[in-house]
């Protein structure tokens, strides 16, 4: 990973390289495991970032779920480095790798990401066929069983927001909740990372009522805008999903909430629409910089909080 | 198959003030080829909430016009997103 540019946007290929030497080249801190593979056969790699030690919770985070949003997986690839460069130099950092762990999946919708590289950058979806249809792909942020194709989502495969035939209907986000089912005693946290448009949302997207910890994740999401926002003067807002944006069923965040991880909240990075999906090289630094710090918060709070 | 490519295609921003004005953005959608942006679909638009869409170049104009016809606000958000995407990849470090 030694020379890997962590400030430009790098394809799958140059990603799943570096998942392995990022690992190999951090033995102590970071291992690679596979949790399935994509539509097209595409490994999903999911890197654990942590001391290794008994009786840890964990902290989920996924990046690039919707294709086109470039910014979210260079926002996991950033994160794993800042962790591994400042374990045993940054107070912080080396008391949250002691005593949690961080499962990253850098990338949920691998084919869909592949296909910006390659075809059309503007596409969002997952590249899994539909039956009797020529359209091709599942939202998967559409595509959990959290109030499922309620509202907020389409159940015509040729839409953006097409749900699926069914809930985990996608290999992709099949294999992302098995293994958190698998793990949920022990995740204390999910982070999902999307753009754009500034936002820091958990759940209820999928219905209008508040959940029973609205106030601890509202003042929680308060505090971690508050510190993204002491960097740059980024402005984000905050609140749960369908009071700050819309209705929209079907969510990762909704999902892992109602599993029981009560720390669930969805990112919308940069900007709010100068760049949009097409945010510039320059400003991922800036970017990751900031979120870290969010992420960090979150993350202390959790440890503190379980 | 060729790579898709975006000369010429624009993104608009537009805030729906009433729920006519929703409508209307709804009726656009149903004739012209609409990637929204943000809200994710446009089951999603409702009064004061932004409107980010993308249309292809043999359709800007029509948009612009019949927003101008129908008396809305808008902003081009991107004027050319070929151009835009050229300037994505600005870290020279590459």
């Amino acid at each position: 990973a030694i020379g890997y540019n962590y400030e430009k946007y790098n394809n799958w290929d140059m990603i799943a390289a570096w998942t392995a030497s990022i690992a190999a080249e951090n033995p102590e801190l970071v291992s690679r495991s596979q949790i399935g593979t994509s539509y097209e056969g595409r490994p999903m790699y999911l890197l654990k970032v942590g001391k290794s030690g008994s009786n840890k919770n964990a902290i989920f985070m996924d990046c690039g779920f919707h294709a086109r949003e470039w910014i979210s997986p260079a926002f996991c690839q950033w994160f794993v480095k800042e962790a591994v460069n400042n374990y045993g130099i940054d107070s912080e950092i080396t008391n949250l790798l002691n005593n949690l762990d961080f499962y990253i999946l850098p990338v949920l919708n691998i084919d869909g990401y592949v296909y910006t590289w390659t075809n059309n950058r503007m596409w969002r979806k997952t590249r899994s066929k539909n039956a009797n249809s020529s359209c091709i792909g599942t939202d998967p942020n559409r595509n959990f069983n959290a109030g499922w194709c309620t509202v907020g989502a389409s159940n015509r495969p040729c839409d953006d927001t097409y749900c699926g035939p069914a809930p985990e209907s996608e290999k992709e986000t099949k294999a992302l909740a098995d293994f958190i089912r698998s793990k949920h005693s022990v995740i204390k946290a999910y982070l999902t990372i999307h753009s754009y448009s500034q936002m820091l949302l958990f759940p209820y997207s999928y219905k209008n009522s508040v959940t029973k910890d609205h106030t601890e994740l509202n003042s929680l999401a308060k505090a971690a805008v508050s510190q993204l926002n002491s960097l740059y003067n980024t402005r984000y807002t905050y609140g749960s999903g369908a009071a700050t944006i819309y209705l929209a069923a079907g969510g990762s965040d909704d999902w892992a909430y109602d599993l029981g991880i009560k720390y669930s909240f969805t990112f919308e990075l940069r900007d709010t629409g100068r760049y949009g999906f097409v945010l510039p090289e320059s400003q991922i630094q800036p970017t990751c910089q900031e979120t870290f710090l969010a992420v960090k918060y979150i993350s202390n709070y959790v440890l503190n909080n379980p | 198959v060729q790579p898709h490519t975006f000369h010429g295609e624009k993104v608009f921003r537009v805030i729906p003030q009433n729920e006519e004005e929703v409508e209307f953005i709804k009726s656009l959608a149903t004739n012209i080829q609409v990637d929204f942006w943000f809200p994710d679909s446009v089951t999603q638009i409702r009064p004061a909430l932004q409107v980010d869409f993308r249309v292809e170049f043999h359709q800007a104009l029509d948009v612009q016009s019949l927003l101008a016809q129908k008396g809305m606000k808008y902003e081009v958000l991107i004027d050319n997103l070929e151009v835009a995407l050229e300037r994505e990849f600005d870290n020279n470090a590459r």
